[in-house]
């Protein structure tokens, strides 16, 4: 289960704050994952005081409002990273991110579909570079997209572009994520799936044998 | 109030939190860096094991303006039933109450009849209205929540609340289940030439791939 309670003093109407609240969600908290499970109890709530002073934000399309937006984004985000990074048993950040989708939202759900890839998860655990559970966790997010335009790197390695799988220097890539593990740092797998606008992240962790010990003794 | 917020503290470290890029600075603190917000984490004798706080409470001097997402599972816990009620009845909230330890999910109308005591029992001690009250709760599913303990501890949580960094970060542990790390952060910024501040505070490791709205 994740909580989240977020608090702020800008001046702001209820309606504006709900859905930027929602929007900001959206961009961080619904893009994490660590096992799959969607629990019974995740919750966030969001309180403006608005003692600043600030003027009052009523409207979405201001750019007080935007201003405002980009903070709430970046708060939670850094909370719902911490999350995806204190996973159960996991040695490592992995932070996925696509672009080249048509819009924000397909982009997104193909990144939280690699993120949440127990083969890929595992692979890194196992410092595999195994862009093809990568590719495979893209191909299924059911997203449409030209497998002919699929582009993977793992942190500064490119794996495969144009759909086509590349020679790569596998101990190098391998370094890379056992240098990350290691430091309990961040594994950057990059994704580019077209020439469409539209970019998003997701944020999860490896998957090491202390998850399922961990789990194995939690009981109800 | 310092000595029992700085013990809580020192239960589990902070997570490194990793900020994106942006017009904003990172200040000390989480929940309570904004104007107007003041939170206390305790020990209240509901963790099965260990005596890791595990009852936080967040206030706000005034009417807040409130907003909230929580998850799509159909078996919703009681604390988000209610939640969603409170938020479809008031544009305003005044405190948040989160206990860990006991889920409240799958627990019936009995389960549902323990988070309206809750959240009375609180706002009679906060003179306010019900619906100004929220509750979070997270820990085993299944299990009622240990409600003597929790209403017993209320008036020491009450006199707890501290707007400083310490209240923020004890409030941040006690929300912990089988996390390593509490989650806070707090970033300071300027909209329309006025000073503002966000903060917050998270909690999760495990059952992790949250889907609200």
């Amino acid at each position: 289960t994740m909580l989240g309670v977020v608090t702020t003093d800008a001046s702001v109407t209820s309606d504006v704050w709900r859905r930027m609240v929602q929007v900001s969600v959206n961009r961080s908290f619904n893009q994490i994952t660590v096992d799959g499970d969607t629990s019974t109890n995740d919750a966030v709530i969001a309180l403006a005081s608005g003692l600043s002073g600030t003027n009052k934000i009523s409207s979405l399309n201001t750019s007080e409002a935007n201003h405002l937006q980009r903070c709430l984004d970046a708060v939670m985000q850094g909370l719902a990273k911490s999350i995806a990074w204190d996973g159960e048993g996991a040695t490592c950040l992995i932070e996925v991110r696509v672009a080249g989708a048509e819009n924000e939202a397909e982009a997104a759900k193909v990144a939280r579909s690699v993120a949440s890839s127990s083969l890929t998860k595992a692979a890194v655990y196992g410092r595999d570079p195994n862009w093809g559970r990568i590719a495979c966790a893209a191909g299924y997010a059911g997203i449409p997209f030209n497998p002919n335009k699929l582009q993977i790197s793992l942190g500064d390695t490119l794996l495969m572009d144009g759909g086509q799988p590349l020679p790569f220097d596998s101990v190098a890539a391998s370094n890379y994520m056992r240098k990350a593990g290691e430091t309990h740092g961040t594994v950057e797998v990059h994704i580019s799936i077209g020439d469409g606008p539209g970019s998003g992240v997701a944020w999860g962790c490896d998957l090491s044998y202390d998850y399922v010990k961990i789990n194995a003794e939690y009981t109800t | 109030v310092a000595s029992v917020a700085k013990e809580a503290s020192n239960y589990i470290p902070a997570a490194p939190i990793l900020l994106p890029e942006g017009p904003w600075q990172q200040i000390p603190g989480g929940v309570t860096a904004a104007i107007g917000f003041k939170a206390a984490g305790m020990y209240g004798g509901l963790r099965a094991l260990g005596e890791k706080p595990d009852l936080a409470l967040v206030t706000c001097d005034v009417d807040a303006i409130s907003a909230g997402a929580f998850t799509k599972n159909v078996v919703a816990a009681a604390p988000v039933v209610y939640c969603k009620n409170a938020l479809n009845s008031s544009p305003t909230a005044r405190a948040v109450l989160i206990n860990a330890g006991q889920a409240n999910a799958a627990t019936g109308d009995a389960g549902y009849q323990d988070v309206i005591e809750c959240s009375t029992a609180l706002a009679n001690l906060l003179h306010l209205k019900n619906e100004e009250v929220l509750i979070e709760s997270t820990g085993v599913i299944g299990r009622r929540i240990k409600k003597e303990a929790l209403l017993n501890s209320l008036p020491k949580l009450v006199s707890l609340l501290s707007s400083s960094v310490e209240g923020a970060n004890s409030a941040a542990v006690a929300i912990t289940t089988t996390d390593l790390v509490s989650k806070s952060v707090a970033i300071e910024s300027e909209v329309g030439g006025t000073r503002i501040r966000v903060g917050g505070m998270a909690k999760g490791s495990g059952m992790i791939h949250p889907n609200m709205a």
